[in-house]
């Protein structure tokens, strides 16, 4: 009897930093 | 010198953890290419890819950390970060790369390259930047 267990996903975009300065509008 | 935890790094750079891409499709971390980004990138509408290269890396007086210069973007906006040596950035062409990459294999079993001054590296930016 294997117990299912939650395996966690993450975004994508979690995985590459945003090194952008510039201000927003 | 003694190994940093793991937990000083975000758990999604552990192998085999299971990453989305922005059309649904999951993938493990360490199979992710260059295209997955460009093309979740161009899915998600908000988000841009970014090219920053790494012009200088320096030591830091953190203990186990470097000094990464960036060159970001088409306006080569320099920017600095300080990342523990261990930490992978996605290079690309190339794929995850770090300032120590036995250190990374060692302590998030993903396989990595040396990151060296001239890589060019994956980052994001708001498509709403001016």
């Amino acid at each position: 009897n294997v117990e299912p267990r939650s395996v966690p996903v993450f975004p994508w975009h979690s995985l590459v930093p945003f090194l952008e300065t510039s201000q927003s509008n | 010198a003694p190994l940093s935890p793991t937990s000083a790094l975000p758990p999604y750079f552990m192998k085999g953890s299971i990453i989305q891409l922005a059309d649904g499709e999951l993938k493990r971390v360490e199979d992710l290419r260059t295209e997955d980004f460009l093309q979740s990138a161009e899915v998600s509408g908000e988000l841009k890819i970014d090219s920053s290269t790494v012009e200088r890396i320096d030591t830091s007086r953190t203990p186990d950390a470097v000094i990464i210069q960036f060159s970001v973007g088409e306006h080569k906006a320099q920017v600095c970060v300080e990342v523990l040596v261990e930490y992978p950035f996605f290079v690309f062409g190339q794929g995850w790369s770090s300032c120590c990459p036995d250190r990374t294999t060692q302590l998030l079993a993903l396989s990595c390259a040396k990151l060296s001054v001239g890589d060019v590296c994956i980052s994001l930016t708001l498509k709403s930047l001016r």
